[in-house]
């Protein structure tokens, strides 16, 4: 793996000296390799692969017994912080009610996501109160429905009306029955939908939500941050979430996304159950995407 | 310029990045321009456009061809959809019972995803709009006894095409890949030559890790075809070349928008011309 790789870079050159700027580069090619790899956006491993390389030559790697494992905690080091770098705690409030949209592309994990953030912050004393604004996806309202009932979390919804007026009309529920948290659960849309990104921003203005999360997938490729970069343009994101973590993807959109719209990741999702939701771990995030 | 014709690094690598940022992967990337420069090289190509067109047909090269057969002579004929979450399998098959359906075939769709929350209840929506029968058992139901129920019930009715939906599942989660063999076999049992077709669905959005659910899948079941869903997106698909070229297995259907009627057959000149633009 990296590490091994790095340390016969260095070796063969040990004898020469100085570590110069080639030695740095070919193992920033490694560097470079793994990034696309895990999926990370070419742009960001540029920009990435630059700002390393000059960190690199500024550090003391040729004084270390192990230079490829002092190169590796440089790369690394740099990745957990360009991560975790936005970090901050979620922001409700105790004496009123708390108010979180979920966005996102078709299949991303958007209302599988809903019952597990109402179940996660139940078992943190509030009272959640499900929304179900998914008037396009077929059987998206019976299968929140269903979650719901499962969990024994209510669920607000109206197949006869428009994703906003359910929000509206769910929102005011919420407040005259005394919830503490409203999750509300949005339909699946291109970024390149004007029509849906209008019902979209239309909805968060009159929730007026205090986090607005962006739901994406940790297997997303290439085009993840083009996509997020839409949505934050659109609808101003306060979080991601990453799902599918329980897969074998490496997730490095999850760093494209980070490094290119810079609000935190707050959560992943590590399986198909409502208890499949996990705090960001930034180290741990930085040692997948190197493999 | 140089002396491989007039075309200097800057512009293979202009190339490089295209095909990178489309997801074709770093390896198939490269790949693909050293095979470019000797065809440049060989053919002695000197304008950009003509590279460009070199490059296009060696990628159209790379995507093998075949759309569903027309005709079923086995019936029913068994059609298995798998794939990972929230891929678009069950919309996928929607689609395909509509193309079907307006063909004067007699469809049928099992709803083996008996785990996920309405996935029963999203397909007999789909079996509705399209009017193809429906087979379905309770929630948390064995898969492979609606695979079996499903089969039973296409044979006694007549049914042309049979289209079984299975929940989707990571291919790195052992137990669900082994409930999957297990549908299989059942299916193999019941039907000796069935499944007929075993297509995986792969999101247009996925990254590198398409190779490995289509490595996974296709060692453990044997996938015959792939389908590449949400091409009406931004994202170029282009793990589609990576998977025609390591798999050697057609891309058959492409899906490109939430509509029954947004499914088409892969056409590689098309795609490779929507992927380098
Ligand atoms: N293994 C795993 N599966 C997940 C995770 N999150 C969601 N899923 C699955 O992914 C699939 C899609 O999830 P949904 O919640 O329906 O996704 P969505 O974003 O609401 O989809 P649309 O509403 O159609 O846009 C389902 O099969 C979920 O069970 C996760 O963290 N791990
Ligand atoms: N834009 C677009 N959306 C699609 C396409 N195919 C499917 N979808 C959407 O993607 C989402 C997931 O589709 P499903 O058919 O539920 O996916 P699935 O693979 O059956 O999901 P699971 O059973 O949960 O694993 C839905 O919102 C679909 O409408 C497509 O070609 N284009
Ligand atoms: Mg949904
Ligand atoms: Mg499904």
């Amino acid at each position: 793996e990296l590490t091994n790789r790095f340390e016969s870079i260095f070796k063969k050159i040990r004898g020469q000296g100085k570590i110069s700027e080639e030695n740095i580069a070919e193992a920033m090619r490694d560097v470079k390799r793994a990034l696309l790899e895990a999926d990370v956006n070419y742009k960001v491993v540029k920009k990435f692969t630059a700002d390393v390389s000059a960190k690199a030559l500024g550090a003391d790697i040729l004084s270390s017994i192990t230079p490829g494992q002092q190169f590796v905690k440089v790369v690394y080091d740099e990745l957990a912080a360009l991560m975790g770098g936005n970090a901050r705690a979620i922001r409700f409030h105790t004496n009123r009610l708390n108010i979180v949209v979920l966005a996102g592309l078709q299949g991303s994990g958007k209302t599988t996501t809903c019952a597990k953030l109402a179940l996660h912050f139940r078992k943190q004393g509030h009272r959640p109160l499900l929304i179900a604004c998914d008037t396009h996806r077929v059987a998206a309202i019976d299968q929140l429905d269903t979650l719901g009932k499962s969990l024994e979390i209510p669920v607000f919804s109206d197949r006869a009306k428009s994703p906003l007026e359910i929000c509206r009309e769910g929102l005011a529920f919420a407040q005259r029955e005394g919830f503490s948290l409203a999750v509300i659960d949005t339909a699946g849309r291109l970024h390149i939908d004007a029509d849906m990104m209008a019902e979209l921003k239309a909805l968060c203005a009159a929730a007026k939500p205090d986090e607005t999360f962006f739901v994406a997938d940790a297997m997303a490729g290439q085009d993840a941050v083009n996509v997020a970069k839409e949505f934050h343009k659109e609808i101003k994101l306060s979080g991601v979430i990453l799902t599918k973590m329980d897969g074998d993807s490496r997730g490095g959109a999850a760093l494209s996304i980070l490094d290119v719209i810079g609000v935190p990741l707050q959560f992943i999702g590590v399986g198909e159950k409502p208890d499949g939701l996990e705090l960001f771990y930034p180290e741990r995030m930085a040692s997948r995407i190197l493999g | 310029s140089g002396a491989s014709g007039s075309f200097d690094d800057r512009f293979y690598d202009a190339l490089e990045d295209a095909l990178i940022l489309a997801d074709i992967g770093l390896e198939t990337s490269t790949d693909l321009i050293a095979r470019l420069k000797s065809e440049i090289a060989g053919r002695g190509i000197t304008t950009p456009a003509a590279a460009y067109a070199a490059l296009k047909t060696l990628l159209a090269g790379d995507l093998a061809v075949t759309k569903l057969p027309d005709e079923f002579p086995p019936k029913p004929w068994v059609i298995l959809v798998v794939g990972v979450n929230g891929v678009g399998k069950t919309t996928t098959i929607g689609k395909l019972a509509g193309e079907f359906g307006a063909a004067g075939k007699k469809v049928m769709l099992g709803a083996a995803d008996t785990f996920r929350a309405g996935a029963v209840e999203q397909l007999k929506i789909w079996a509705q709009r399209t009017k193809a029968d429906f087979v379905f058992q309770q929630d948390g139901a064995d898969p492979a006894s609606v695979a079996f129920d499903a089969m039973e019930a296409s044979k006694a009715r007549g049914i042309d095409v049979l289209i079984l939906d299975t929940a989707g599942r990571l291919q790195n989660k052992t137990n669900l890949m082994n409930e999957l063999s297990k549908i299989v076999r059942v299916i193999k049992r019941n039907l000796p030559q069935a499944p007929n077709e075993v297509l995986l669905v792969v999101d247009a959005t996925t990254g590198q890790n398409a190779l490995n659910q289509a490595r996974v899948f296709n060692e453990i079941i044997g996938v015959t075809g792939f389908v590449i869903t949400k091409l009406d997106g931004t994202s170029k698909g282009g793990i589609a070349v990576a998977l025609s070229k390591n798999f050697g297995i057609p891309v058959r259907k492409i899906g490109v928008g939430e509509g029954v009627d947004d499914l088409q057959n892969f056409d590689p000149v098309s795609y490779v011309d929507a992927l380098l633009g």
